[in-house]
């Protein structure tokens, strides 16, 4: 474990309770795509797989079941919720996300580290994670400007990435065997996907106006 | 301590 991968883990960690406590405090979730909420939720149940077959620390299982249970919850309340559920952009978070799990899971069978299941799902999860914010940012993008909550939700899970890679490049230095294309490329990808609405919350933040998306 | 299948990262 390092600094720049525990920042990440928190990083993370925080992007989520933002979203929960938008979701619970204000009973909406305006301007959050369930979509992308899914395909989070995906993201988890097929990348900790190994969550009772490998201990590996406590941290690490209890940040995994953290992750699962939100993810989860926030999907479950965006549903069923009968407050919330009403709030739904559901005419604007039209993203045909189908694309995004074929294509990652074609991919994964084609590019993974090992030939197992569980390797197969890790690798398609690692490559639905970079994909899964779109849903989100088209529906910014259609929303306009956005409330707060949504936008720090964006950019914490935006600055979670960017950790890691710091993350990978740390222990690349210093641990000999270190490679991990899979999660590094992916990365990369993930977060240049940040990149313009990094660069649009940053003039909104400085001209300390509302965030506004070119539509 | 990595785990058996490497991935020790979250």
């Amino acid at each position: 474990m390092n600094i720049f991968r525990l920042a990440g883990d928190m990083t993370h960690l925080i992007s989520v309770l933002v979203l929960l406590l938008k979701i619970y405090a204000t009973k909406s979730c305006s301007g959050i795509s369930l979509k992308t909420q899914e395909l989070y939720a995906i993201v988890f149940v097929t990348r900790y797989l190994d969550l009772f077959t490998d201990f590996i620390s406590l941290y690490n299982t209890v940040m995994k079941l953290v992750f699962i249970g939100s993810s989860l919850a926030i999907v479950w309340c965006m549903r069923y919720h009968r407050v919330v559920r009403r709030s739904y952009d559901r005419e604007l978070d039209t993203f045909r996300y189908w694309i995004l799990l074929g294509v990652s899971f074609i991919l994964a069978l084609v590019l993974h580290e090992k030939f197992t299941l569980q390797e197969v799902f890790w690798a398609f999860s690692i490559y639905l994670e970079a994909v899964a914010i779109l849903p989100q940012l088209v529906l910014l993008q259609r929303s306009g400007n956005v409330d707060n909550l949504a936008g720090q939700y964006v950019f914490f899970l935006g600055a979670y990435r960017a950790f890691y890679i710091l993350n990978w490049i740390y222990r690349y230095l210093t641990e000999q065997r270190f490679t991990r294309w899979i999660s590094c490329v992916s990365g990369l990808v993930q977060t240049a996907l940040y990149a313009d609405f990094f660069y649009y919350y940053f003039i909104s933040w400085k001209n300390n106006a509302k965030l506004q998306l070119p539509a | 301590s990595s785990s058996i299948n490497g991935h020790d990262e979250l």
